[in-house]
Protein backbone atom coordinates (compact mmCIF):
# COMPACT_ATOMS: atom_id res chain seq x y z
CA UNK A 1 0.00 0.00 0.00
CA UNK A 2 2.93 2.31 0.86
CA UNK A 3 6.35 2.97 -0.23
CA UNK A 4 8.70 5.25 0.81
CA UNK A 5 12.66 5.30 -0.22
CA UNK A 6 14.99 8.03 1.04
CA UNK A 7 12.49 10.41 1.64
CA UNK A 8 13.46 13.71 3.27
CA UNK A 9 11.53 16.73 4.20
CA UNK A 10 13.64 19.93 4.79
CA UNK A 11 11.64 22.70 6.38
CA UNK A 12 12.48 26.14 5.97
CA UNK A 13 15.62 28.18 3.23
CA UNK A 14 18.88 29.06 3.30
CA UNK A 15 21.16 29.01 6.37
CA UNK A 16 17.53 28.30 8.38
CA UNK A 17 17.06 24.25 7.37
CA UNK A 18 15.57 22.06 9.54
CA UNK A 19 16.09 18.67 8.59
CA UNK A 20 12.55 17.11 9.89
CA UNK A 21 13.19 13.20 7.96
CA UNK A 22 16.32 12.85 7.31
CA UNK A 23 16.04 9.53 5.05
CA UNK A 24 13.03 7.16 5.39
CA UNK A 25 12.58 3.82 4.25
CA UNK A 26 9.60 1.96 5.24
CA UNK A 27 6.73 -0.17 3.79
CA UNK A 28 3.54 -0.55 4.97
CA UNK A 29 1.22 -3.37 3.50
CA UNK A 30 -2.75 -3.35 3.60
CA UNK A 31 -4.72 -4.16 6.85
CA UNK A 32 -1.69 -3.38 9.14
CA UNK A 33 -2.14 -1.79 12.53
CA UNK A 34 1.27 0.33 12.66
CA UNK A 35 2.16 3.04 14.78
CA UNK A 36 5.14 5.63 15.05
CA UNK A 37 6.43 6.27 18.80
CA UNK A 38 9.70 8.73 19.53
CA UNK A 39 10.13 12.15 20.82
CA UNK A 40 8.81 15.39 20.59
CA UNK A 41 9.95 16.84 17.72
CA UNK A 42 11.67 13.41 16.26
CA UNK A 43 9.20 13.86 12.84
CA UNK A 44 6.09 11.83 13.59
CA UNK A 45 3.38 14.46 12.41
CA UNK A 46 5.93 15.30 9.19
CA UNK A 47 5.78 11.61 8.36
CA UNK A 48 2.22 11.33 8.29
CA UNK A 49 1.62 14.58 6.74
CA UNK A 50 3.89 12.96 3.72
CA UNK A 51 2.20 9.44 3.51
CA UNK A 52 -1.27 11.49 3.97
CA UNK A 53 -0.28 13.20 1.13
CA UNK A 54 -0.89 16.50 2.96
CA UNK A 55 2.53 17.40 1.80
CA UNK A 56 5.64 16.33 -0.77
CA UNK A 57 8.58 15.23 0.16
CA UNK A 58 11.99 17.25 -0.25
CA UNK A 59 13.63 14.04 -1.02
CA UNK A 60 13.29 10.64 -2.33
CA UNK A 61 10.09 8.86 -2.98
CA UNK A 62 6.17 8.23 -1.46
CA UNK A 63 4.33 6.10 -3.38
CA UNK A 64 0.73 4.91 -2.20
CA UNK A 65 -1.25 2.35 -3.97
CA UNK A 66 1.76 2.07 -6.60
CA UNK A 67 1.54 6.14 -7.14
CA UNK A 68 3.96 8.63 -7.04
CA UNK A 69 2.76 11.45 -4.46
CA UNK A 70 5.17 13.53 -5.88
CA UNK A 71 3.70 13.12 -9.05
CA UNK A 72 -0.01 13.76 -8.33
CA UNK A 73 -1.60 16.85 -9.49
CA UNK A 74 -3.16 18.55 -6.66
CA UNK A 75 -6.51 17.62 -7.76
CA UNK A 76 -5.36 13.95 -8.12
CA UNK A 77 -3.96 14.32 -4.42
CA UNK A 78 -6.57 16.59 -3.56
CA UNK A 79 -9.76 13.43 -4.54
CA UNK A 80 -7.22 10.83 -2.82
CA UNK A 81 -7.17 12.61 0.40
CA UNK A 82 -11.01 12.86 0.18
CA UNK A 83 -11.93 8.96 -0.48
CA UNK A 84 -9.07 6.89 0.41
CA UNK A 85 -7.92 8.70 3.75
CA UNK A 86 -9.05 9.46 6.46
CA UNK A 87 -6.89 12.04 8.89
CA UNK A 88 -7.13 12.53 12.80
CA UNK A 89 -5.14 15.43 13.33
CA UNK A 90 -3.25 16.35 16.01
CA UNK A 91 -5.15 19.51 16.74
CA UNK A 92 -8.13 18.00 15.61
CA UNK A 93 -8.85 20.71 12.59
CA UNK A 94 -12.87 20.49 13.15
CA UNK A 95 -15.01 23.40 11.95
CA UNK A 96 -15.97 25.60 14.19
CA UNK A 97 -18.88 26.99 12.71
CA UNK A 98 -20.73 23.25 12.41
CA UNK A 99 -21.71 20.89 15.14
CA UNK A 100 -20.22 17.69 15.69
CA UNK A 101 -22.56 16.06 14.17
CA UNK A 102 -22.13 18.55 10.53
CA UNK A 103 -18.56 18.15 11.09
CA UNK A 104 -18.71 14.16 10.36
CA UNK A 105 -21.54 14.37 7.91
CA UNK A 106 -19.47 16.95 5.66
CA UNK A 107 -16.46 14.55 5.47
CA UNK A 108 -18.36 11.46 4.42
CA UNK A 109 -20.35 14.15 1.82
CA UNK A 110 -17.48 14.86 0.06
CA UNK A 111 -16.13 11.63 0.08
CA UNK A 112 -18.88 11.01 -2.31
CA UNK A 113 -19.68 7.61 -2.01
CA UNK A 114 -23.00 8.02 -3.31
CA UNK A 115 -25.21 6.52 -0.26
CA UNK A 116 -28.56 7.49 0.47
CA UNK A 117 -29.50 10.34 2.44
CA UNK A 118 -30.80 7.75 4.86
CA UNK A 119 -27.84 5.33 4.90
CA UNK A 120 -25.36 8.90 5.65
CA UNK A 121 -27.28 10.24 8.39
CA UNK A 122 -27.41 6.57 10.45
CA UNK A 123 -23.66 6.68 9.88
CA UNK A 124 -22.77 9.69 11.00
CA UNK A 125 -25.11 8.89 13.85
CA UNK A 126 -23.97 5.61 14.73
CA UNK A 127 -19.94 6.63 14.81
CA UNK A 128 -20.65 9.67 17.12
CA UNK A 129 -22.78 7.21 19.62
CA UNK A 130 -19.44 4.88 19.46
CA UNK A 131 -17.11 7.39 20.57
CA UNK A 132 -19.30 8.46 23.43
CA UNK A 133 -20.85 11.67 22.28
CA UNK A 134 -24.39 10.51 20.99
CA UNK A 135 -25.94 12.87 23.26
CA UNK A 136 -23.77 15.77 22.23
CA UNK A 137 -23.79 15.83 18.42
CA UNK A 138 -25.60 19.15 17.46
CA UNK A 139 -22.74 21.39 19.73
CA UNK A 140 -20.31 23.10 18.42
CA UNK A 141 -16.45 22.42 18.89
CA UNK A 142 -16.19 24.88 21.21
CA UNK A 143 -18.92 23.37 23.66
CA UNK A 144 -16.97 21.03 24.02
CA UNK A 145 -14.45 19.56 25.84
CA UNK A 146 -10.72 18.99 24.85
CA UNK A 147 -11.40 14.75 24.50
CA UNK A 148 -14.79 15.65 23.20
CA UNK A 149 -13.14 17.35 20.10
CA UNK A 150 -10.71 14.66 19.64
CA UNK A 151 -13.44 12.63 19.39
CA UNK A 152 -15.15 14.46 17.23
CA UNK A 153 -11.80 14.27 14.69
CA UNK A 154 -11.64 10.44 15.12
CA UNK A 155 -14.93 10.11 14.11
CA UNK A 156 -14.85 12.15 11.30
CA UNK A 157 -12.02 10.28 9.81
CA UNK A 158 -13.63 6.58 10.66
CA UNK A 159 -17.02 7.75 9.17
CA UNK A 160 -16.04 7.17 5.17
CA UNK A 161 -14.05 3.90 5.89
CA UNK A 162 -10.98 4.75 3.59
CA UNK A 163 -8.63 2.39 2.76
CA UNK A 164 -6.10 4.24 5.35
CA UNK A 165 -6.46 6.32 8.64
CA UNK A 166 -3.36 8.30 9.79
CA UNK A 167 -4.04 8.88 13.72
CA UNK A 168 -1.65 11.52 14.92
CA UNK A 169 -1.69 11.26 19.06
CA UNK A 170 -5.76 10.40 18.32
CA UNK A 171 -5.94 9.46 22.43
CA UNK A 172 -3.93 12.93 23.88
CA UNK A 173 -6.62 14.05 25.21
CA UNK A 174 -8.71 10.81 26.59
CA UNK A 175 -8.92 9.43 29.98
CA UNK A 176 -8.01 5.31 29.26
CA UNK A 177 -11.38 3.83 29.07
CA UNK A 178 -11.98 5.90 26.66
CA UNK A 179 -9.07 5.62 24.53
CA UNK A 180 -9.72 1.92 24.69
CA UNK A 181 -13.17 2.29 23.25
CA UNK A 182 -11.72 3.99 20.33
CA UNK A 183 -8.90 1.78 19.67
CA UNK A 184 -11.32 -1.16 19.99
CA UNK A 185 -13.45 0.93 17.74
CA UNK A 186 -10.20 1.38 15.56
CA UNK A 187 -9.21 -2.64 15.65
CA UNK A 188 -12.51 -3.85 14.69
CA UNK A 189 -12.66 -2.00 11.61
CA UNK A 190 -8.83 -3.31 10.84
CA UNK A 191 -10.06 -6.75 11.06
CA UNK A 192 -13.70 -6.64 9.52
CA UNK A 193 -12.95 -4.11 6.66
CA UNK A 194 -8.85 -4.52 6.44
CA UNK A 195 -8.66 -0.49 6.88
CA UNK A 196 -4.63 0.35 7.11
CA UNK A 197 -3.98 2.00 10.26
CA UNK A 198 -0.97 4.10 11.16
CA UNK A 199 -0.67 6.17 14.01
CA UNK A 200 1.75 7.92 16.09
CA UNK A 201 1.98 8.40 19.63
CA UNK A 202 3.26 9.04 22.69
CA UNK A 203 0.41 6.76 24.66
CA UNK A 204 1.63 3.34 25.76
CA UNK A 205 -1.81 1.34 24.94
CA UNK A 206 -1.75 2.70 21.28
CA UNK A 207 1.28 0.54 21.26
CA UNK A 208 -0.36 -1.92 23.06
CA UNK A 209 -2.45 -2.77 20.40
CA UNK A 210 0.33 -2.30 17.28
CA UNK A 211 1.30 -4.95 15.63
CA UNK A 212 3.58 -3.09 14.13
CA UNK A 213 6.18 -0.72 15.59
CA UNK A 214 8.39 2.02 14.37
CA UNK A 215 10.42 4.16 16.61
CA UNK A 216 11.59 7.48 15.10
CA UNK A 217 14.27 9.91 16.36
CA UNK A 218 15.59 12.94 15.03
CA UNK A 219 13.91 12.18 11.70
CA UNK A 220 15.21 8.57 11.12
CA UNK A 221 13.28 5.24 11.71
CA UNK A 222 15.85 3.91 14.42
CA UNK A 223 13.71 0.03 15.03
CA UNK A 224 11.10 -1.27 13.01
CA UNK A 225 9.62 -4.67 14.42
CA UNK A 226 6.09 -6.55 12.96
CA UNK A 227 4.97 -9.28 16.17
CA UNK A 228 1.60 -10.58 16.17
CA UNK B 1 -5.19 29.97 49.45
CA UNK B 2 -8.23 28.41 47.03
CA UNK B 3 -11.61 28.02 49.08
CA UNK B 4 -14.42 26.52 46.72
CA UNK B 5 -18.05 26.29 47.86
CA UNK B 6 -20.91 24.28 46.92
CA UNK B 7 -19.57 25.47 43.02
CA UNK B 8 -21.92 25.12 39.95
CA UNK B 9 -21.84 25.96 36.90
CA UNK B 10 -23.69 25.63 34.02
CA UNK B 11 -23.65 26.20 30.22
CA UNK B 12 -26.71 26.90 28.15
CA UNK B 13 -29.78 28.64 28.84
CA UNK B 14 -33.05 27.23 28.63
CA UNK B 15 -34.08 24.16 27.50
CA UNK B 16 -30.47 22.70 26.50
CA UNK B 17 -28.38 23.23 29.94
CA UNK B 18 -25.03 21.34 30.52
CA UNK B 19 -24.48 20.88 34.28
CA UNK B 20 -20.63 20.57 34.10
CA UNK B 21 -20.30 21.13 37.46
CA UNK B 22 -22.36 20.81 40.32
CA UNK B 23 -21.57 21.27 43.51
CA UNK B 24 -17.85 21.08 43.98
CA UNK B 25 -16.40 21.51 47.69
CA UNK B 26 -12.77 22.10 47.73
CA UNK B 27 -9.67 24.19 50.11
CA UNK B 28 -6.31 24.24 48.42
CA UNK B 29 -3.99 25.59 50.42
CA UNK B 30 -0.42 27.31 49.29
CA UNK B 31 2.57 25.03 48.43
CA UNK B 32 0.07 22.28 47.15
CA UNK B 33 0.69 20.05 44.77
CA UNK B 34 -2.38 18.86 43.65
CA UNK B 35 -3.96 16.78 40.02
CA UNK B 36 -7.61 16.83 39.58
CA UNK B 37 -7.93 13.56 37.35
CA UNK B 38 -11.38 12.04 35.45
CA UNK B 39 -12.79 11.18 32.38
CA UNK B 40 -13.13 13.24 29.25
CA UNK B 41 -16.07 15.71 29.39
CA UNK B 42 -15.91 15.43 33.74
CA UNK B 43 -15.23 18.75 34.13
CA UNK B 44 -11.61 19.59 34.75
CA UNK B 45 -11.34 22.27 32.13
CA UNK B 46 -13.94 23.79 33.59
CA UNK B 47 -12.75 23.92 37.30
CA UNK B 48 -9.28 24.82 36.34
CA UNK B 49 -11.33 27.93 34.58
CA UNK B 50 -13.18 28.96 37.50
CA UNK B 51 -9.65 28.66 39.84
CA UNK B 52 -8.17 30.58 37.38
CA UNK B 53 -10.84 33.28 37.23
CA UNK B 54 -11.47 32.70 33.86
CA UNK B 55 -14.73 32.22 34.30
CA UNK B 56 -17.05 32.83 36.64
CA UNK B 57 -19.58 30.03 38.55
CA UNK B 58 -23.24 30.19 37.98
CA UNK B 59 -23.52 29.02 41.67
CA UNK B 60 -21.00 29.08 45.04
CA UNK B 61 -18.66 30.70 45.80
CA UNK B 62 -14.89 30.94 44.52
CA UNK B 63 -12.67 32.52 46.90
CA UNK B 64 -8.92 33.40 46.22
CA UNK B 65 -6.59 34.78 49.09
CA UNK B 66 -9.86 35.61 50.56
CA UNK B 67 -10.99 37.53 47.82
CA UNK B 68 -14.35 36.51 46.55
CA UNK B 69 -13.53 36.17 42.23
CA UNK B 70 -17.91 36.43 41.96
CA UNK B 71 -17.42 39.60 43.27
CA UNK B 72 -14.10 41.21 41.52
CA UNK B 73 -14.48 43.71 39.04
CA UNK B 74 -12.86 42.78 35.59
CA UNK B 75 -10.25 44.75 35.93
CA UNK B 76 -9.33 43.28 39.13
CA UNK B 77 -9.21 39.91 37.66
CA UNK B 78 -7.21 40.77 34.93
CA UNK B 79 -4.76 42.12 37.37
CA UNK B 80 -4.76 38.60 39.18
CA UNK B 81 -4.44 36.47 36.57
CA UNK B 82 -1.71 38.69 34.74
CA UNK B 83 0.68 38.62 38.28
CA UNK B 84 -0.68 36.00 40.84
CA UNK B 85 -1.61 32.97 38.51
CA UNK B 86 -0.06 31.08 35.60
CA UNK B 87 -2.25 29.21 32.91
CA UNK B 88 -1.35 26.29 31.09
CA UNK B 89 -4.27 25.51 28.35
CA UNK B 90 -5.46 22.30 26.80
CA UNK B 91 -4.84 24.09 23.88
CA UNK B 92 -1.95 26.01 24.01
CA UNK B 93 -3.71 29.32 23.02
CA UNK B 94 0.18 30.87 21.77
CA UNK B 95 0.17 33.96 19.48
CA UNK B 96 0.61 32.65 16.14
CA UNK B 97 2.45 35.71 15.15
CA UNK B 98 5.29 35.89 17.95
CA UNK B 99 8.07 33.20 18.02
CA UNK B 100 7.99 31.03 20.93
CA UNK B 101 10.48 33.84 22.69
CA UNK B 102 8.40 36.46 22.04
CA UNK B 103 5.06 34.57 23.55
CA UNK B 104 7.29 33.82 26.67
CA UNK B 105 8.61 37.55 27.20
CA UNK B 106 5.06 38.84 26.91
CA UNK B 107 3.77 37.13 29.75
CA UNK B 108 6.84 37.89 31.54
CA UNK B 109 6.47 41.74 30.56
CA UNK B 110 2.40 41.98 30.92
CA UNK B 111 3.07 40.33 34.44
CA UNK B 112 5.13 43.66 35.25
CA UNK B 113 7.03 42.53 37.99
CA UNK B 114 9.67 45.44 37.11
CA UNK B 115 12.73 43.87 36.30
CA UNK B 116 15.75 45.31 34.54
CA UNK B 117 16.01 43.96 30.31
CA UNK B 118 18.57 42.03 30.69
CA UNK B 119 17.31 39.96 33.46
CA UNK B 120 13.93 39.39 31.72
CA UNK B 121 16.15 38.67 28.67
CA UNK B 122 17.73 35.35 30.77
CA UNK B 123 14.75 34.31 32.54
CA UNK B 124 13.09 34.20 28.98
CA UNK B 125 16.02 32.25 27.71
CA UNK B 126 16.88 30.29 30.67
CA UNK B 127 12.88 28.68 30.89
CA UNK B 128 12.78 27.95 27.31
CA UNK B 129 16.12 26.06 27.79
CA UNK B 130 15.38 24.10 30.75
CA UNK B 131 12.15 22.52 28.32
CA UNK B 132 14.42 22.02 25.67
CA UNK B 133 13.47 24.78 23.50
CA UNK B 134 16.58 26.48 23.44
CA UNK B 135 17.37 25.98 19.83
CA UNK B 136 13.97 27.19 18.81
CA UNK B 137 13.37 29.80 20.36
CA UNK B 138 12.83 32.39 17.38
CA UNK B 139 10.66 29.57 15.54
CA UNK B 140 6.50 30.87 15.40
CA UNK B 141 4.07 28.41 16.57
CA UNK B 142 3.10 26.89 13.23
CA UNK B 143 6.90 25.81 12.95
CA UNK B 144 6.81 23.52 15.93
CA UNK B 145 5.96 20.47 16.50
CA UNK B 146 2.74 19.76 19.00
CA UNK B 147 4.99 19.23 22.08
CA UNK B 148 6.89 21.77 21.06
CA UNK B 149 3.99 24.24 21.39
CA UNK B 150 2.77 22.41 24.46
CA UNK B 151 6.32 23.15 26.19
CA UNK B 152 6.03 27.16 25.29
CA UNK B 153 2.62 27.08 26.59
CA UNK B 154 4.49 25.67 29.66
CA UNK B 155 7.28 28.42 29.74
CA UNK B 156 4.93 30.93 29.32
CA UNK B 157 3.06 30.12 32.61
CA UNK B 158 6.43 29.29 34.16
CA UNK B 159 8.74 32.67 33.68
CA UNK B 160 6.39 34.90 35.84
CA UNK B 161 6.54 32.87 38.72
CA UNK B 162 3.26 33.00 39.97
CA UNK B 163 1.56 32.53 43.05
CA UNK B 164 -0.73 29.49 41.55
CA UNK B 165 -0.15 27.70 38.46
CA UNK B 166 -3.02 26.06 37.03
CA UNK B 167 -1.98 23.65 33.80
CA UNK B 168 -4.49 21.94 31.79
CA UNK B 169 -3.32 18.21 30.91
CA UNK B 170 0.68 19.70 29.97
CA UNK B 171 1.70 16.51 28.98
CA UNK B 172 -0.65 15.79 26.70
CA UNK B 173 1.71 15.67 23.51
CA UNK B 174 4.77 15.00 25.34
CA UNK B 175 6.98 11.44 25.59
CA UNK B 176 7.39 10.29 28.61
CA UNK B 177 11.38 11.51 29.00
CA UNK B 178 10.03 15.08 28.46
CA UNK B 179 7.33 14.87 30.75
CA UNK B 180 9.44 13.94 33.42
CA UNK B 181 11.58 16.88 32.90
CA UNK B 182 8.60 19.38 32.95
CA UNK B 183 7.27 17.57 36.06
CA UNK B 184 10.98 18.03 37.67
CA UNK B 185 10.65 21.92 36.50
CA UNK B 186 7.74 22.41 38.91
CA UNK B 187 8.82 20.25 41.29
CA UNK B 188 11.30 22.41 41.83
CA UNK B 189 9.26 25.76 41.88
CA UNK B 190 7.00 24.19 44.25
CA UNK B 191 10.23 23.33 46.64
CA UNK B 192 12.23 26.43 46.09
CA UNK B 193 9.57 29.23 45.66
CA UNK B 194 6.44 27.53 47.63
CA UNK B 195 4.62 28.22 44.11
CA UNK B 196 0.52 26.05 44.30
CA UNK B 197 0.15 23.96 41.60
CA UNK B 198 -3.10 22.22 40.33
CA UNK B 199 -3.35 19.86 37.61
CA UNK B 200 -6.18 18.44 35.28
CA UNK B 201 -4.62 15.25 33.59
CA UNK B 202 -5.00 11.98 32.12
CA UNK B 203 -1.50 10.84 32.61
CA UNK B 204 -0.53 8.43 35.36
CA UNK B 205 2.80 10.29 35.33
CA UNK B 206 1.43 13.08 36.76
CA UNK B 207 -0.66 11.21 39.21
CA UNK B 208 2.23 10.32 40.92
CA UNK B 209 4.05 13.22 41.19
CA UNK B 210 1.16 14.63 42.92
CA UNK B 211 0.98 15.13 46.79
CA UNK B 212 -3.43 15.75 46.87
CA UNK B 213 -5.12 13.67 44.47
CA UNK B 214 -9.05 14.88 43.40
CA UNK B 215 -10.99 12.79 41.39
CA UNK B 216 -14.07 14.33 39.07
CA UNK B 217 -16.79 12.13 37.78
CA UNK B 218 -19.70 13.90 36.28
CA UNK B 219 -19.21 17.29 37.57
CA UNK B 220 -18.58 16.27 41.27
CA UNK B 221 -15.65 15.52 43.68
CA UNK B 222 -15.91 11.62 43.74
CA UNK B 223 -12.53 11.23 45.86
CA UNK B 224 -9.90 13.32 48.00
CA UNK B 225 -6.59 12.23 48.92
CA UNK B 226 -3.37 13.57 50.73
CA UNK B 227 -0.47 11.75 50.45
CA UNK B 228 3.23 12.78 51.09
N1 LIG C 1 -19.58 26.12 26.18
C1 LIG C 1 -20.14 24.95 26.54
N2 LIG C 1 -21.45 24.71 26.29
C2 LIG C 1 -22.00 23.53 26.65
N3 LIG C 1 -21.36 22.54 27.27
C3 LIG C 1 -20.05 22.71 27.52
C4 LIG C 1 -19.36 23.90 27.17
N4 LIG C 1 -18.05 23.77 27.52
C5 LIG C 1 -17.92 22.55 28.10
N5 LIG C 1 -19.12 21.91 28.09
C6 LIG C 1 -19.42 20.60 28.63
O1 LIG C 1 -19.12 20.60 30.03
C7 LIG C 1 -18.62 19.32 30.41
C8 LIG C 1 -17.26 19.50 31.10
O2 LIG C 1 -16.32 19.97 30.18
P1 LIG C 1 -14.78 20.09 30.53
O3 LIG C 1 -14.12 20.77 29.36
O4 LIG C 1 -14.60 20.73 31.86
O5 LIG C 1 -14.34 18.56 30.63
P2 LIG C 1 -12.89 17.91 30.88
O6 LIG C 1 -12.98 17.10 32.11
O7 LIG C 1 -11.85 18.98 30.83
O8 LIG C 1 -12.74 16.93 29.64
P3 LIG C 1 -11.43 16.47 28.79
O9 LIG C 1 -10.71 15.47 29.64
O10 LIG C 1 -12.05 15.84 27.56
O11 LIG C 1 -10.62 17.68 28.48
C9 LIG C 1 -18.49 18.48 29.14
O12 LIG C 1 -19.59 17.57 29.07
C10 LIG C 1 -18.58 19.50 28.02
O13 LIG C 1 -19.19 18.97 26.87
N1 LIG D 1 7.13 24.65 9.44
C1 LIG D 1 8.23 24.25 10.10
N2 LIG D 1 9.37 24.97 10.00
C2 LIG D 1 10.49 24.60 10.67
N3 LIG D 1 10.56 23.48 11.42
C3 LIG D 1 9.46 22.72 11.55
C4 LIG D 1 8.24 23.06 10.92
N4 LIG D 1 7.31 22.13 11.25
C5 LIG D 1 7.91 21.25 12.05
N5 LIG D 1 9.21 21.59 12.25
C6 LIG D 1 10.22 20.88 13.02
O1 LIG D 1 10.38 19.56 12.45
C7 LIG D 1 10.63 18.63 13.50
C8 LIG D 1 9.61 17.49 13.42
O2 LIG D 1 8.34 17.99 13.72
P1 LIG D 1 7.10 17.01 13.92
O3 LIG D 1 5.90 17.90 14.08
O4 LIG D 1 7.06 16.02 12.83
O5 LIG D 1 7.46 16.29 15.29
P2 LIG D 1 6.62 15.24 16.15
O6 LIG D 1 7.43 13.99 16.24
O7 LIG D 1 5.24 15.14 15.60
O8 LIG D 1 6.57 15.89 17.60
P3 LIG D 1 5.44 15.88 18.76
O9 LIG D 1 5.55 14.54 19.41
O10 LIG D 1 5.88 16.98 19.65
O11 LIG D 1 4.12 16.12 18.11
C9 LIG D 1 10.56 19.40 14.82
O12 LIG D 1 11.86 19.68 15.29
C10 LIG D 1 9.83 20.68 14.45
O13 LIG D 1 10.25 21.76 15.25
MG1 LIG E 1 3.35 15.66 16.31
MG1 LIG F 1 -10.29 19.40 29.48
Amino acid sequence: LLEMERVEKIYGQGEVQVLALRGVDLEIEEGEFATVFGPSGSGKTTLLNLIGALDKPTGGTVKLNGCEIGQMSKNELAGLRRKDIGFIFQSYNLIPVLSAYENVEFALTIARKDRSREKKTQKVKDILRRVGLGDMMHRRPNQLSGGQKQRVAVARALVKEPRLILADEPTANLDSETSREVLEIMLRMNRELNTTFIFSTHDPMVMEYARRLLEIRDGMISRDERRS
